[in-house]
């Protein structure tokens, strides 16, 4: 575990804890993508499938049930709570999410580390996160208004990527054969997917004006 | 040594 990789998680737990509060102390999901959250519930469940079978740390399987908990509640929150799910903004969330699930599928069939159901479903999980910001970008351009929590949402989800790959160069130096080019590429694809983001985000952070993307 | 790829990462 280097000070990146911790960080990178640390702030990646901080955005679904960010996203959390906002949805449960002020019962609202405005400006929050389901399509999103649902894409993150499925990598997940996709991606720790091995959660009870191939122990690693006590540290990664505590986060691997924080971060399953919180998606799926997220989402259980966004369509079931009685309150949340009308502040739910679905004309303008209407990314077709399952366009991006299939592709990811049969990719993850065609390029994965060993042909089995479990490092297919890996690499699946891994494709599926590099695009799951997606639908929650196209609304934020649709509906414009980026709430500042929606912002810090995505923000974080931006550092904990750039954090990654900070580990994924750090690795690279510090251990022999560390190479995993499906993680690095779908690392490198996903970040970038962030980058006009963070430009708007900070541009506004430093002028000091409402986050606004262009149409 | 596990399976490939870094599973070791969340």
């Amino acid at each position: 575990m280097n000070v990146f990789r911790l960080a990178g998680d640390m702030t990646h737990l901080l955005s679904v804890v960010v996203l959390l509060l906002k949805i449960h102390t002020i019962k609202s999901c405005a400006g929050i993508s389901l399509k999103t959250q649902e894409l993150y519930a499925v990598v997940f469940a996709a991606r720790y499938l091995d959660l009870f079978v191939h122990f690693v740390s006590l540290y990664n399987t505590v986060m691997k049930l924080v971060f399953l908990a919180s998606s799926f509640s997220i989402v259980w929150y966004m369509k079931r709570h009685k309150i949340v799910r009308r502040t739910y903004d679905k004309d303008h969330d209407t990314f077709r999410h399952y366009v991006l699930v299939l592709p990811c599928l049969l990719l993850a069939l065609l390029i994965n580390e060993k042909f089995t159901f479990r490092e297919v479903m890996w690499a699946f999980s891994i494709y599926l996160e590099a695009v799951a910001i997606f639908p929650q970008l196209v609304l934020l351009q649709r509906t414009r208004n980026i709430d500042n929590l929606t912002g810090q949402y995505v923000f974080f989800l931006g550092a904990y990527r750039v954090l990654y790959i900070l580990n994924w160069i750090y690795r690279y130096f510090t251990e022999p054969h560390f190479v995993h080019w499906i993680s690095w590429v779908a690392g490198i694809v996903q970040t970038l997917l962030y980058a006009d983001f963070f430009y708007y985000y900070i541009m506004s952070w430093k002028n000091n004006v409402k986050l606004e993307l262009p149409a | 040594n596990g399976p490939a790829g870094p599973h070791d990462e969340l």
